[in-house]
Formats: structure tokens, C-alpha cells, sequence
């Protein structure tokens, strides 16, 4: 049978149902102990954070692909939910193993850590729905193209839903693909695509954090001497 | 994911990233 765009973006589709077919858009036993051992206690946060952007996220997807489309906003959303508590298990564990320690409150109360980690995980359920722009030259040609209503939803459309800075979502790429082996390879080659658009443009945008950390590493004096914002 | 590029040291993960401890 020839392999279509249509049908490899439906393969995609189905192989990223599969995989979060065993998990639940609520937190594992695990995650609850996770928060259980932090100093302050980040559950409630974290339940109210995915219930706002929750509403953010399927009003501006309504909006972006039509006012009755609002359910199938909530169902892409409860997916990459579904994958943002997979994948902060799977990094909590590997720091865990890592730093020999279960207290994670500091990340874990961290607004832009979750923001950003739930952004990433909506933008590989996003993508995997665009597959065929995507095979069809990534996040510069395929998200220009009108060949799906859905490539208005390519990034950086996500970072402006959830006002995050393209800076604190590229922090997250690299531990989220570490943390999810089963990424599919053209998925991982789009978060790669996104940390390039990243790294070559968006946070070099004037509201960037980037600004105060190169300017705070002047002042320590250490690494190199950054150069000016205009530059 | 051999593919892609990992920047990240030994020492540094997402708690560093986020300014943690």
C-alpha cells in the first residue's frame, strides 16, 4: 500500500494514542509522591494551572480553526496533558537518580518549568496533526503552506496562547526529548527545528529573558562579555 | 532520537535549567 501524507500523519496520529493509551490526564501515584516530598506541597498549583491554560488553549484553538471546534480543542489539550505528566515522571526520575535526591520543590513550584513543559508537549500533539506539512519541509515552508487549516496552529502559535518566552520553552526541549524515547523521528526533528527558530530568532526578541541573564553574567564577570541587544 | 544534537553536560539537567537546586 503507498504511504500518503494523509496516511502517514493518520499512522502518527495513532502510534501517539497508543503510547499515551495507558496513561491518564491526572498525575500518577508516582508524580503525587513527587509532590508529596516537596517543602511546599505544588499539586493544587499545578491542577490550577492545566485547568486556566486548559480554557486559554481551547478558546484561541476555536478561534484558529472555527467557533465548532471547541471539543476537539479539549481533546488535543487532554492529550498533551496526558504527555506533560508522562514526560515530568520520566524527568523527575532521571533527576532523582541523578542528583540522589526526592525533594523537587523548587522545580516544581516553578510557573515557567510547567508552562513551558505543558507547551512542549501540546506542540508534539499539534504537530503529530500537521505531520504532512511537516514531512513536507518542517516549521519554514509546511507551516506557510494552506494545505491544512491546522498549520495555524504550527509554534510558535503555542508560546503566544500561553504568553511563554521562547527562551524558557527552549530550556525544556532537550530534557523532554531525553525523557521520551518513544519520540517519533521526525517529531524529534521538529523540536529540534523549534530550539533553531529559537536560538535564531525569538529570543533574541526585546522582552527576552536572555537580556537580563547575559547582563547579570557581565556583572559576575563570568563567561564571556555579551554583546549588546541591538547587536 | 541519535539524530539530535544533546548539549547538555553531565552535571546539568532540568532543575539547573530553571534555576534550581
Amino acid at each position: 500500500v503507498p504511504q500518503t501524507p494523509i496516511r502517514a500523519a493518520m499512522n502518527s496520529i495513532q502510534q501517539l494514542r497508543v503510547e499515551l493509551n495507558s496513561t491518564s490526564d491526572q498525575p500518577s501515584s508516582n508524580l503525587q509522591v513527587y509532590f508529596k516530598n516537596c517543602t511546599v506541597d505544588p499539586s493544587e498549583e499545578i491542577t490550577k494551572r492545566v485547568e486556566e491554560l486548559s480554557q486559554v488553549f481551547s478558546q484561541r484553538f476555536a478561534q484558529a480553526v472555527g467557533q465548532r471546534c471547541e471539543g476537539l480543542g479539549r481533546k488535543r489539550f487532554n492529550l498533551g496533558v496526558q504527555l506533560y505528566y508522562k514526560v515530568m515522571e520520566s524527568m523527575l526520575k532521571s533527576e532523582e537518580k541523578r542528583l540522589s535526591v526526592q525533594n523537587f520543590s523548587k522545580l516544581l513550584n516553578n510557573a515557567a518549568f510547567h508552562t513551558s513543559l505543558l507547551a512542549c508537549a501540546l506542540e508534539v500533539v499539534l504537530a503529530t496533526y500537521v505531520g504532512n506539512s511537516l514531512k513536507n519541509g518542517g516549521f519554514g515552508r509546511g507551516c506557510g503552506a494552506s494545505d491544512s487549516i491546522e498549520t495555524d496552529l504550527c509554534f510558535p502559535w503555542i508560546l503566544d496562547v500561553f504568553q511563554l518566552h521562547a527562551f524558557d520553552f527552549y530550556k525544556v526541549i532537550e530534557s523532554f526529548i531525553k525523557a521520551e524515547p518513544t519520540l517519533k523521528h521526525d517529531m524529534m526533528k521538529h523540536l529540534e527545528h523549534c530550539e533553531h527558530v529559537i536560538m535564531e530568532s525569538l529570543a533574541w526578541r526585546g522582552d527576552s529573558p536572555l537580556f537580563d541573564l547575559l547582563k547579570q553574567s557581565r556583572e559576575e564577570g563570568t563567561g564571556e562579555q555579551a554583546e549588546p541587544p541591538a547587536t | 532520537n541519535q539524530d539530535y544534537h544533546f548539549g547538555l553536560k553531565e552535571h546539568e539537567g532540568i532543575s539547573e535549567l530553571f534555576d534550581c537546586d
